[in-house]
């Protein structure tokens, strides 16, 4: 018999996050969210 | 990105990190099998290639713009980014994409609310012109995968982005997949003409019905209809919503004499592959002995007119409802699809068998069909974190398995669909291994379109690792459900243990499921399968003539250390000539561009070196060495000389009573 019922394991910790917010939580600060931009991309800002 | 040399070759090398989580691989190989179903652009194993993608699971989702000619370029697949949609995303990114948001005209369909975004956010919102970015005359798409959400990068609750047809607000920033813009975009800028692995798709709206052909030798024929006598009354591409269209193949076994065959065959179609699949969806209003038998016509040299070949039997009883079905396919050579039905015995007089929207494509089948009826009904009338559950389904390998779904979503998540997966075992069962190692879990809410290309259905895929432990235990979550699960009675009374389910309560918001053609005559349709991914345990081979990649050090591995490192260590180092810098060993260094004949050196890539150089530099030390080897030959000769000149001067000299 089952010792124990265990709980169901959410993937994405119960949060709708989309790629930007992960990046963000993550404490990454890339252009537009997710680009890495090397020396002749970088833009003036 | 404007310009050629930000192009990928149409096959792409691609090597997988070892810090890749099990899920995330199978994941990236389900995006690639989309690339090569939709696009002409392929992926391989890197053998060696000068440029090759890196997945990597770094601190987040991220990839750079088109191809940087670096040797070894990064792509991070992290922690949450293991979604189909998000991993499509970011190689759109490395084939030459920016997000849709940075188009040059993006102003005229979306008000951007400056006030809105957080602070120091706001250069995500700029633009590109249309010298650095082209739109390949393509229409600003607010269904892009490649567009931001409305509240991407808000500061508040209020939406950053309010698209001027208000109608598109919660369209936007889709993460399903490829929308049919950002395939129009891929296809212009690779001169694709079509998918690798697409081969042929027919929704019978046409009269030349796809180049599909009567067969010979049959005493009966498929017919083009928009309704038959007995059923069905519209065909399931359009289900009867558009006048003057909607139709579909008939073949009616009412007036066909005992025994009569009709045989409806495709056009010639060219595997590559090897392997297909074959999905359509059929209409059985016939006899009950009635049958339809699907066939492959294969053509080579010994057989022009080709030879038939038996697949299966579609098996199933009458029922008034358009069924999907999927046939897997072994050909190899030139071939054609053969739908044949037969009338095998005394029926009702009208009535017959029926087939519509018919897609082939060398992909595998998905394993399993679960239809929920009434779709819409359960969504708007089921409680909220009260499961429904798919029949149990067997694996190839022996494991059985459930899809849970919460119509109305978890707890704490209203409008939303809730999806988890479950490993099932019954009282008998024996043979499986526990915990249960590393079978994904696919669930897919089909999208019904006819067309295959133009789907946009929505997946996500977990995988038992037998380490993984539960959350509040000490238990192995994927254990065997007799041991960790729970005892319960299906409808039919059958009684079996359902273990813990692994799964997101945000699988789709009932707004996005009630849109395009996820529901079709009511119904959803989930595809789900299980597959073993334990080869994926593996590390990937590095060619052997090749260096193997860089350990991922800081910036590769897990958590968020590595790219925020990346940022902080590199804020002072500038690396000239487009080279890049990253942290490795804890230090800031420069990674410089190279090409085929050319590369970059020196600590900030300040020195450009090439193969012409370095021949010179050969020629040159040859040549030095050559002049001083000559020299000391010259000085040696000549202090020899001198030696012996001194020594003939001194012989004059006699010595005396030397034998005394």
């Amino acid at each position: 018999l089952p010792t124990e019922k265990l709980s169901d394991y959410d993937v994405d910790g119960g949060r709708d996050l989309d790629i930007f917010d992960i990046n963000e939580e993550a404490g990454l600060d890339l252009a537009e969210g997710d680009i890495v931009l090397d020396g002749r991309q970088t833009r003036n800002s | 990105i404007i310009g050629d040399e930000y192009r990928w070759p149409k096959t792409i090398p691609y090597y997988m990190e070892d810090d890749l989580e099990i899920n995330a691989k199978g994941v990236i190989l389900k995006a690639f099998e989309q690339y090569r179903l939709k696009t002409c652009i392929d992926f391989k194993p890197w053998s060696g290639e000068s440029n090759y993608i890196s997945i990597f699971k770094g601190g987040g989702c991220f990839s750079s713009v088109g191809n940087r000619h670096v040797g070894k370029q990064r792509l991070s697949i992290g922690r949450n980014c293991d979604r189909i949609a998000t991993i499509e995303h970011e190689f759109l990114h490395a084939l030459g994409f920016w997000h849709e948001m940075s188009r040059s005209d993006r102003d005229d369909y979306v008000r951007i609310m400056w006030d809105r975004i957080s602070e120091g956010k706001e250069n995500n919102f700029k633009t590109y012109d249309d010298t650095t970015s082209s739109s390949l005359g393509v229409p600003y798409d607010y269904g892009s995968m490649m567009h931001y959400s409305k509240n991407a990068f808000r500061n508040g609750t209020e939406p950053t982005i309010i698209t001027k047809i208000p109608d598109f607000s919660d369209v936007i920033g889709q993460r399903m997949e490829f929308s049919d813009s950002d395939l129009l975009k891929l296809h212009r800028l690779y001169n694709c003409t079509q998918g690798s692995t697409f081969l042929d798709s027919c929704d019978f709206e046409r009269e030349n019905i796809c180049g599909m052909i009567q067969g010979e030798g049959d005493q009966a024929e498929w017919v083009r209809v928009a309704e038959a006598a007995g059923g069905p009354d519209t065909d399931y591409s359009n289900m009867g919503k558009c006048t003057g269209s909607g139709y579909f193949m008939h073949f009616s076994t009412g007036t066909a004499n005992n025994g009569d065959t009709a045989l409806l065959e495709s056009r010639l179609l060219y595997p590559k592959r090897g392997f297909q699949c074959l999905q359509f969806f059929y209409y059985n209003s016939a006899g009950p002995s009635d049958k339809l038998k699907i066939y492959v016509r294969e053509y080579d040299k010994a057989n022009a007119n080709g030879t038939l070949r038996f697949i299966k039997t579609i098996d199933g009883s009458p029922q008034q409802l358009w069924q999907l079905h999927h046939v897997s396919l072994d050909v190899k050579t030139k071939f054609r699809v053969v739908f044949e039905g037969s009338k095998e015995g005394t029926g009702p007089s009208t009535g017959g068998l029926s087939l519509d929207d018919i897609n082939l494509s060398e992909t595998t089948c998905p394993e399993f069909i679960w239809r929920v009826k009434n779709f819409s009904h359960v969504m708007d009338n089921t409680t909220v974190n009260t499961p429904i559950f798919s029949p149990p389904f067997t694996s190839k390998e022996g494991y059985r398995f459930q899809m849970g779904l919460y119509p109305s979503g978890k707890e704490g998540y209203p409008g939303e669909l809730s999806a988890y997966a479950h490993l099932v075992a019954s009282a008998g069962d024996s043979g499986q291994k526990w915990p249960c190692p590393w079978k994904q879990m696919t669930m897919m809410l089909m999208d019904q379109h006819p067309h295959i290309l133009k789907r946009m259905s929505n997946q996500r895929s977990v995988t038992t690792d037998p380490n993984m432990k539960a959350t509040d235990s000490q238990q192995f979550f994927w254990d065997d459900p007799r041991k960790v699960g729970s005892e319960v009675t299906d409808a039919d009374g059958s009684r079996y243990f359902r273990g813990p389910g692994a799964g997101t309560a945000v699988y789709l918001t009932h707004l996005r499921a009630k849109s395009r053609d996820f529901i079709k005559g009511g119904d959803a349709i989930f595809l789900l399968t299980m597959e073993d991914v334990s080869h994926l345990t593996v590390t990937q081979p590095v060619p052997s003539t090749a260096e193997p990649p860089i350990t991922s050090g800081p910036t590769g591995s897990t958590g968020s250390t590595g790219s925020t490192a990346t940022s902080e260590n590199c804020l002072n180092v500038q690396c000239l000539n487009e080279g890049i810098c990253m942290v490795d060993a804890g230090k800031a260094v420069c990674r410089c561009a190279v090409g085929d004949d050319w590369w970059y050196y020196g600590d900030t890539c300040q020195n450009r070196g090439s193969v012409m150089d370095k021949t010179n530099l050969a020629l040159a030390t040859s040549l030095s060495v050559l002049a001083v080897m000559l020299l000391v030959t010259v000085v040696s000769v000549i202090c020899v000389k001198k030696k012996y000149k001194k020594r003939r001067g001194d012989s004059s000299f006699i010595m005396a009573n030397v034998h005394a």
